[in-house]
């Protein structure tokens, strides 16, 4: 473990956090994509099932149990509790676009031809772009709730802080894994957008708001 | 090992 894995994790935590408070204490979960929550669920629970055979240490476990509960709760938050509040007429990102290619990805590129490789895989490669239905409905609808767009920021934040952690896990362990480097380099480019204004206008104490 | 280290990792 290192710091900026450390921090990467937090922000993660945090992100997660951060939407479960958004959802209650506005009551709705407007201005969230169910397709992006959705695709998150399918990551954390094709990545994670090593949870039943693997041990790697209490924080691993800890934290994969908590990214599939949590995921899942916030899915039966926006199916069920709060279903009024999601518009799914603005959230029409075509998942099976995405479900696809990461399909035929993790046949292509993987480190072993096994089950959990594969799925492994597929779920680095789902994560890449898993929060595209969720930009997407964010440049349609044209602005953000404020505590939406630290949602996202904490999010971004927490794949491109594994970045120093991957190069740092270079020089120290001579551990190279091209895939997740790969992938991640993907994930956190889709984000440099919206960082842009985050940084630009909501940390100025401006509403999230993109140019016409 | 590399496997093992890359389990590690979220």
């Amino acid at each position: 473990m290192n710091l900026f894995r450390l921090f990467g994790d937090l922000s993660h935590l945090a992100s997660i956090f951060i939407l479960l408070q958004k959802i209650q204490s506005t009551r709705s979960c407007r201005g969230i994509s169910f397709k992006t929550q959705a695709l998150y669920a399918t990551v954390f629970i094709a990545r994670y099932l090593d949870l039943f055979y693997e041990w790697v240490s209490l924080y691993n476990f800890t934290m994969k149990v908590f990214f599939i509960a949590s995921s899942c709760y916030i899915l039966y938050l926006m199916k069920y509790k709060y279903r009024p509040t999601h518009d799914p007429s603005i959230d029409t990102f075509r998942v099976e676009y995405l479900l696809g290619p990461c399909v035929v990805l993790a046949l292509l590129f993987h480190y072993k031809f096994t089950v959990p490789e594969l799925l492994w895989s597929f779920s680095i490669f789902l994560e890449s772009v898993a929060i595209l239905p969720q930009l997407f409905l964010l440049q349609r609808t044209g602005e953000a709730e404020t505590i939406t767009t630290h949602y996202l920021a904490a999010l971004g934040a927490y794949r491109a802080l594994y970045i120093p952690n991957w190069i740092y896990r270079y020089f120290t362990e001579d551990m190279v894994d091209p895939i997740a480097v790969t992938a991640g380099l993907v994930q956190t480019a889709l984000y440099l957008d919206f960082f842009y204004v985050y940084v630009t206008k909501v940390l100025q104490g401006q509403k999230f708001e993109l140019p016409a | 090992p590399v496997e093992q280290k890359r389990h590690d990792e979220l």
